[in-house]
């Protein structure tokens, strides 16, 4: 028999080195707060995919991290989301892609997942799905953060798409990555440069 | 992006990945993090969750790849991340966490610092961004 529960989250891979200390403290907050979370549900003996789902609930709505609110942005300012969930014993999953009125995309994968016969739906289907489901729906709005307009005029002036983990090289004030030339599926982000 | 993965107290495992994906990425661009298999798996051995350069996890098959080796290599959990993160990303930024079955909990990564969280039914729990 096995060593009991066990649960693990994240926020993102690739931190900026000069990342302020005071941002690092608001991050460990959350991760410690959703960490709290979900050990509580695990010691009501909630199940794995319960815990998953309301866990990933709750960093969507911070906007600390890159989801739901606080998403990153398109080249066109806007927020297209998109989540997946899966539960081991049967492997049964979900996923939703292009959601931008969705206020937490992941449980509308897990929607697709339980009530739906499909495993993933995206863009316009899976609004409409998430119409059909009485999920809740917030404007586009609401996901965007003025700390994200501001990164999506730098990475527009660096002409670069920015990872989590990688930063223009033009000032943001927290920056320090070099960004050598990036590549994307072996092609350079140059590409990307009429946008 | 933002990752959750857990082993109950029946050894079920589950996982699950969402984000708003790349600063000024292309409309209509999808990440790993809604592909089963590239962002997120889950089965009866693990639950996995990834985050990083979406191409390159993709191409990799990162999260699937964690349950494979140990399947098939009879790999443990952390020695599995490890490996997938050490020859699977081709020159690929990314990072994961992951549990076993048998309440284990690992993460991996080659960016510079990922935000995590982890804890067992033991009691250790840790909270960190660095190496």
């Amino acid at each position: 028999m096995g060593r009991g529960w066990a649960i693990a989250v994240h926020g993102g891979a690739g931190v900026d080195p000069n990342l302020s200390q005071e941002r690092q403290e608001l991050a460990k907050q959350l991760l410690t707060r959703c960490l709290n979370l979900g050990i509580s549900a695990l010691r009501s003996s909630l199940s794995a995919i319960d815990v998953v789902e309301l866990v990933v609930r709750e960093l969507e709505t911070d906007p600390i991290f890159n989801s739901g609110r606080g998403s990153a942005l398109t080249a066109k300012g806007t927020v297209e989301m998109e989540a997946s969930i899966m539960d081991g014993p049967k492997r049964r999953c979900g996923a939703v892609s292009g959601v931008s009125t969705v206020k937490n995309p992941v449980s509308l994968a897990r929607l697709v997942m339980e009530k739906s016969p499909h495993s993933y739906l995206a863009f316009s289907g899976a609004e409409d799905f998430a119409k059909q489901q009485g999920v809740e729906m917030v404007d586009n709005g609401y996901f965007i953060t003025e700390d994200n307009v501001g990164m999506l005029k730098l990475a527009k002036e660096a002409n670069a798409i920015v990872f989590d983990y990688r930063m223009p090289t033009v000032g943001l004030e927290t920056c320090s990555a070099e960004v050598g030339p990036i590549l994307m599926n072996g092609l350079s982000i140059s590409i990307y440069a009429p946008e | 992006t933002v990752g959750c993965v857990v082993v109950d107290n029946e050894g079920r495992c589950a996982a699950a990945t969402s984000t708003g994906g790349l600063m000024n990425k292309m409309t209509g661009r999808i990440g790993d993090s809604p592909l089963i298999g590239a962002g997120t798996y889950a089965c009866d051995i693990c639950a996995v969750s990834c985050t990083g350069e979406g191409e390159a996890i993709i191409r990799g098959t990162l999260a699937r790849d964690v349950a494979a080796v140990m399947e098939y290599k009879g790999l443990g959990l952390q020695d599995a991340v490890d490996f997938v993160v050490k020859e699977r990303l081709d020159e690929g930024m990314a990072g994961m966490i992951a549990v076993s079955k048998i309440g284990e909990v690992a993460y991996g990564f080659n960016t510079t610092g990922m935000f995590r969280g982890c804890a067992t039914e033991d009691g250790y729990m840790e909270v960190g961004i660095w190496e």
